[in-house]
């Protein structure tokens, strides 16, 4: 475990309990994507398959399960809560996030970690993670005006990957000292992919003026 | 098969 591991990981942690909070105190989901949420389960599901086979730390564990169970209960409020369903805006979550599904699983079976089931799913858990952001990010766009809690969710979401590309940098000179280039590239593109929207978030909250991604 | 030594992190 490292310095920027672990501001990532309670980054990452972060950002899940601030979506909670806004989905919970204002009993709306508006400018959240549903579909994002769902690949993100998908994401956690395929990712951490050995987390009843290997065990690392009590941390490690304990955050697997957080992160499963936060990420099916916010799944769960957007569509089955009777109050919450109603404010999510469908129509505007058009992103085909099902190309990604596909995209990201041939990948994995044409470029995996390792030809193991276990790995090929990691692997595409790598893969559908970088571009998971993507019908949020269409959301967003789309959206007329971005609530607080909403932009401060996608902020902390972008900037956890971002501080796993330092963690990624420092094991490389640390202890691994071999090149990872699906997760590193992968999180690359996952940081790359925020990159408009950090700009926007930055200005907006450097100006006091409200979030507004141009169309 | 070379080790995934990523597999430690979340």
């Amino acid at each position: 475990m490292n310095v920027f591991r672990l501001a990532g990981d309670m980054t990452h942690l972060l950002s899940i309990v601030v979506l909670l909070l806004k989905i919970r105190t204002t009993k709306s989901c508006a400018g959240i994507s549903l579909k994002t949420q769902e690949l993100y389960v998908l994401v956690f599901l395929t990712r951490y398959l050995d987390l009843f086979t290997r065990y690392f730390s009590v941390y490690n564990v304990l955050m697997k399960l957080i992160f499963i169970g936060t990420s099916v209960a916010i799944f769960w409020y957007m569509r089955y809560h009777k109050v919450v369903k109603q404010t999510y805006s469908k129509d505007l979550d058009s992103f085909r996030h099902y190309h990604l599904i596909l995209g990201c699983f041939l990948m994995a079976l044409l470029i995996p970690f390792d030809f193991s089931v276990t790995e090929v799913l990691w692997t595409f858990s790598i893969y559908l993670e970088a571009v998971a952001i993507l019908p949020q990010l269409v959301l967003l766009q789309k959206s007329r005006n971005i609530d607080n809690l909403t932009g401060n969710y996608v902020f902390l979401l972008g900037a956890y990957r971002a501080l796993y590309l330092l963690n990624w940098i420092y094991r490389f000179f640390t202890e691994i000292h071999k090149i990872r280039w699906i997760p590193w590239i992968s999180g690359l593109v996952q940081t790359a992919l925020y990159a408009d929207f950090f700009y926007y978030y930055i200005q907006s909250w450097r100006k006091h003026e409200e979030l507004k991604l141009p169309a | 098969s070379t080790p995934n030594d990523l597999k430690d992190e979340l």
